[in-house]
């Protein structure tokens, strides 16, 4: 008998997690790299493209980040501080979770998928490659849209700034995340007990796959030939 | 904090980041 029992809990689970609904209803579009037509490709076009598409993906998500639960009650320099340890992962988990459905090609934008080749040309062949590895862990996972959203709040929650005033504030954050995650799990995969805990082992690859992107891209800033938006600069800088 | 106007700027702003 206790099974039905259990059943009924399962259901009533996935209908309160409302972190999750939140989170999915939160979830931006993506938005369109639009790569200038009249200019030759280049390792320096694909680059400036990327850096235009990167900043105007910085403003769309710092306008999820104030849709997390919790998040908006942290003070604004705490918020800051999230943001700027984790906002390169944020970035590279939604170019991971858009390329789900392709081989070995990088969807940055719908109407900008980068192949081995493209990569090579830009310069980004080891960095793609590294992107290419988070997603052939969460392929083989079978990573749905519902922990995708989730596991990108718990990146930014969980981004280990060293600047956190209040470090309590946080740490709720991320039990009403990990919660969330664990409850979603235990409702939808009741088959596979160790998914939540699968899901943030995937974070260590996560972290440092940002870390080289950060360290990329701060070397391309210093070569000056890549012309870059202030908000984006404003990230590298902060790195 | 100065450093960091963009960012700032964005967190106060209750517009959604369209209509900036």
């Amino acid at each position: 008998n206790a099974l039905p029992q259990k059943k009924i809990l399962t259901v009533s689970h996935v209908l309160e997690n409302k972190v999750v609904s939140v989170l999915l209803v939160a979830e931006p579009e993506g938005i369109f790299a639009m790569p200038d037509p009249t200019v030759p490709e280049s390792d320096i076009k694909a680059l400036t493209t990327l850096c235009d598409l990167a900043d105007r993906e910085l403003v769309v998500n710092i306008g999820w980040a104030k849709h997390i639960p919790g998040f908006p009650s942290l003070s604004l320099a705490d918020q800051m501080s999230l943001l700027q340890s984790a906002w390169m992962e944020i970035l590279i988990l939604r170019v991971v979770f858009r390329s789900l459905g392709l081989e070995d090609k990088l969807v940055y934008a719908e109407d900008y998928v980068m192949d081995e080749e493209q990569s090579r040309l830009a310069g980004l062949l080891d960095l793609n490659n590294t992107i290419l590895q988070l997603v052939k862990k969460f392929k083989v996972m079978g990573l749905e849209k519902e922990e995708f959203v989730l596991l990108k709040a718990i990146a930014l929650a969980n981004s280990d700034s060293m600047q956190i005033e209040d470090t309590e504030a946080v740490q709720r954050l991320q039990d009403v995340l990990h919660g969330a995650l664990q409850d979603y799990e235990t409702a939808r995969h009741p088959e596979d007990p160790r998914r939540a805990g699968k899901l943030i082992m995937t974070l260590p690859l996560l972290r440092q796959t940002a870390a080289r992107a950060v360290q990329h891209f701060c070397s391309i800033k210093q070569d000056g030939r890549v012309p870059m938006h202030k908000l984006f600069l404003e990230l590298l800088e902060a790195k | 904090k100065e450093k960091h106007k963009i960012l700032h700027q964005l967190l106060q702003n209750n517009t959604s980041p369209g209509d900036l």
